[in-house]
């Protein structure tokens, strides 16, 4: 699965998921990426998300917008809220993988609870940044 | 004006450092890097942010060794069915396609539901009908064919037929 999230200059943000699924799934199974708050969200007042995973436990927890919802109602930062879905209730209920989120004032986390994430990041300055591994 | 960033992913899960040469894994910086470009030129030039993700995901979805677009990987039918999402946090506009074969960027056929239709989610032929009004460029099924995607899927055919479970959360993943 590939995903970006995004905040441009003036302070919009915006989340787009991609994916084939997984190797041999049944024919007609759909994932969380095409799933709005599961897989992919974007909201200005809180965060865009895109994750990267076992798509039917980021279904059930409707990861991306549980994140959103720690934002608005907990008072949490995007890395707090991100860090505490991925990390706890992902990971507790055999939900591997990671997301990628971005707030409307150009913060990024990109937690992830398994082995690797293929991903990046790159500010305005142009640093682009990419990693596999922790 | 608020400092623009951008982050992208292209999976995640186990990886197989042996199978990880550093050539292959040089390759897969290499993606991501060209996916981070496209979204920061977009950026740069004063693009939107939904214009930026769609920049960095389509060049995701064009290059193999990602699992989307060109990358997909087989259906236990030896087919491909891929899914995209996009989401406008300006707005919560939001398009989405599910099962679709055809388009050769997903995303833009996600993009083309949001912007063109009242719906959020299309999928089957309304889908790829709303790609194809939107004049979207279509694959065939060579276009889409990787080796190591078929091999993928052989391998997993397999592994069910002798009764191996498969714990592996790479097989879980997308």
């Amino acid at each position: 699965t590939v995903g970006a999230v995004a905040c441009d200059g003036y302070g919009n943000i915006a989340a787009a998921t991609s994916t084939g699924g997984m190797t041999a799934k049944s024919p007609g199974r759909i994932g969380d990426t095409p799933i709005i708050g599961a897989g992919t969200f974007a909201d200005n007042a809180t965060c865009a998300v895109s994750g990267t995973g076992h798509g039917e436990v980021f279904i059930r927890y409707t990861a991306a917008a549980e994140i959103a919802a720690r934002m608005r109602h907990a008072g949490q930062s995007l890395a707090q809220a991100a860090d505490h879905v991925v990390m706890q209730d992902l990971a507790l209920h055999d939900g591997s993988g990671g997301l990628i989120a971005v707030d409307a004032q150009g913060n990024v986390t990109m937690p992830f609870n398994c082995e690797g994430m293929y991903r990046g990041k790159v500010t305005e300055a142009g640093d682009l940044e990419t990693f596999i591994y922790r | 004006m608020t400092k623009f960033s951008l982050a992208v992913h292209g999976g995640a899960g186990t990886i197989l450092k042996s199978n990880l040469t550093p050539e292959l894994e040089e390759r897969y910086h290499a993606g991501l890097r060209s996916a981070l470009q496209a979204g920061h030129d977009t950026l740069q030039a004063g693009g939107s942010a939904v214009d930026a993700v769609t920049a960095a995901v389509c060049v995701l979805e064009d290059e193999p060794l990602f699992n989307a677009g060109r990358g997909a990987v087989f259906t236990s039918d030896g087919k491909q069915e891929m899914d995209a999402a996009i989401m406008d946090g300006a707005t919560r506009a939001a398009g989405a396609v599910g099962g679709i074969f055809g388009p050769r960027n997903p995303v833009r056929a996600a993009r083309a539901v949001m912007e063109k239709t009242d719906h959020v989610m299309l999928i089957g032929p309304n889908a790829l009908a709303v790609a194809r009004g939107a004049g979207l460029p279509f694959g065939d099924a060579d276009y889409f064919f990787t080796q190591s995607r078929w091999d993928a899927l052989q391998s997993t055919l397999k592994m069910r037929e002798t009764g191996r479970e498969d714990t592996d959360p790479a097989r879980r993943h997308g």
